[in-house]
């Protein structure tokens, strides 16, 4: 998939699981649960975003707990790619650390995870 | 291209894949490019085709017997009065000049929509993605609301109002004759790819009023290097004369096609620039300046010479946007052709501000709000009057008369089945 289509669709699906744990005040599982728990079932639509869930879900609980915005998480999971020589791509304001730093330490909240460790491989 | 690839060769995806390719129904028997089914380019972007299994009967054509047995252009009206023995098609159409409308056009003309709701987790529930199938199989555009073909209520906002209304109105000889050969990305450099899905038999069919309404897609790329990607006048004069000729070897005589200026979308930036994207809404914290400059970092804006903080570029895309501009206008003044007359609408969105404002209303309520590009629903429905007026005032003879039989038609026929 093209860095720049799965960074559009990471940072998006994550703004949104981000802001439904913020209006329900549920955990950003809860969150996602009723994110997929809203799209309609035709075309196989919500089976598509439990599976998506299932993928990013456990990555995605750790990176929302530590107050880290969108684009930052989907940088740590590797769907967003920054280019060498070229400037991070971002839809929030820079965070107060740098953009790059924070990267950097939320690579090494999901640095052992499953899904880290099968991207790897892959 | 990569990406799309990938997706289309899933099941799920390969119809819908299949569809935007070719851009004829995806469900279409007789193969007359007309079908029963709403979306995969089916009666939302086409007049319904009341018989699929016989390619001699689809909207727009001329009627066969004057319809006194099968109503064959599926306007609703056949049979005949048991009082003269009159086909009802001879005695309320014949010599009403009647027509169908045709649009050549982009992703503004099909009207790309992304519903708000689905952005908003204030207000979002099961209901708010009820539509995300439909919406996926209509490319995210929605034909069936749009200013030049829309014929349903509008379920995304404001109202609808289309030419196609206005023209069904003025005859209801007209019902169901219409058709979006519309597509996202659309511009003068690509048409003549899916040109050829146009219905329209130049013996059989109708004459028909044809808007060419490429609007953006000629300045706008998602490339860093905006201006040199432009198209340029001279190429748009060989693209749009290359379509009419083609244009004149289908069209049956008496046809009608007029040329839209592009806009000046500086509008966009001009406009949203410091206010909140959907995403942003909640917790104050993404403009438009900010998602615009988020996509082009990416290479991912749509309009990369409009959605720029650099005012210089708008300018210079706004400059080439007139430029070419002029060269459709030059056209129609110069140039002409055998079976159609040639028109030329300019400014139509700055018209439809002007309107609105004078509602009192805000210029960002124009404007979709989830791509920051494209003109809304209200601006499509103001739009589809304008245009109407003016042409009607000007020009009435494109339009042609008004059906002295429309009531009788109604109180025949009542909604003609339907669209």
């Amino acid at each position: 998939v093209s860095t720049r289509d799965s960074c559009i669709g990471c940072v998006l699906i994550v703004s949104l699981v981000e802001q439904l744990a913020q209006v329900h005040n549920s955990s950003a599982q809860k969150a996602m649960e009723f994110l997929c728990s809203y799209m309609p079932e035709q075309g196989g639509l919500q089976g598509i975003c439990s599976l998506i869930a299932e993928l990013f879900g456990p990555d995605l609980i750790k990176l929302l707990s530590q107050n880290l915005k969108a684009d930052v998480i989907c940088y740590a999971v590797k769907l967003c790619k920054a280019e060498p020589h070229k400037p991070v791509c971002h839809l929030y304001e820079k965070p107060m650390n740098g953009l790059k730093r924070t990267i950097k330490q939320a690579e090494k909240i999901v640095r052992t995870s499953n899904y880290m460790q099968n991207y790897k491989t892959f | 291209s990569g990406v799309l690839l990938k997706i289309c060769s899933l099941p799920l995806f390969r119809m819908i894949c299949q569809t935007i390719d070719s851009s004829v129904p995806a469900e279409d028997y007789d193969q007359d490019n007309f079908s029963a089914f709403p979306s995969l380019r089916g009666y939302h972007w086409r007049g319904r085709d009341c018989n699929d299994i016989n390619s001699s009967i689809y909207p727009g054509r001329s009627p066969k017997d004057w319809d006194a047995l099968q109503d064959s252009n599926c306007n609703g009206i056949w049979g005949f009065d048991p009082e003269d023995g009159l086909p009802y098609e001879k005695k309320f159409c014949e010599g009403t000049d009647s027509k169908g409308i045709i649009i050549l056009g982009d992703s503004a003309a099909a009207h790309f929509h992304i519903p708000p709701e689905w952005m908003t987790p204030l207000t979002m529930s099961k209901s708010s993605f009820s539509n995300m199938a439909l919406a996926i199989s209509n490319e995210f555009d929605w034909p069936q609301f749009s200013l030049y073909t829309g014929f349903q209520n509008s379920t995304i906002g404001g109202w609808t109002q289309s030419l196609y209304l206005r023209l069904r109105e003025w005859n209801r000889c007209n019902h169901r004759d219409y058709q979006n050969i519309a597509r996202n990305g659309g511009s003068s450099e690509n048409l003549q790819k899916y040109l050829k899905s146009m219905a329209r038999d130049q013996q059989l069919d109708k004459p028909a009023i044809v808007f060419y309404a490429m609007i953006g897609n000629d300045v706008c790329n998602n490339l860093p290097d905006t201006l040199k990607h432009m198209t340029t006048p001279k190429d748009m004069k060989i693209n749009v004369m290359k379509q009419l000729e083609y244009l004149d070897m289908n069209l049956p005589k008496g046809s009608h096609v007029i040329l839209m200026s592009l806009a000046d979308g500086r509008f966009l930036w001009n406009n949203l620039h410091d206010r909140y994207h959907p995403l942003g809404q909640l917790n104050k914290d993404i403009t438009y300046a900010q998602f615009y400059g988020f996509l082009s970092c990416l290479k991912s804006n749509p309009c990369e010479g409009w959605m720029n903080k650099n005012e210089t570029i708008r300018n210079l895309t706004t400059e080439r946007a007139e430029q070419l501009s002029s060269v459709l206008r030059e056209i129609t003044t110069s140039v002409k052709f055998s079976n159609f007359e040639l028109g030329y609408y300019e400014n139509l969105y700055q018209k439809v501000n002007a309107k609105w404002e004078r509602f009192g209303g805000n210029p960002w309520d124009l404007l979709e709000p989830v791509d920051g590009f494209h003109p809304n629903q209200v601006a499509s429905a103001i739009g589809a009057d304008l245009i109407w007026e003016e042409i009607l005032q000007k020009q009435p003879e494109i339009f042609g008369k008004q059906n002295p039989f429309n009531q009788e038609i109604i109180q025949q026929f009542g909604d003609q089945g339907g669209h």
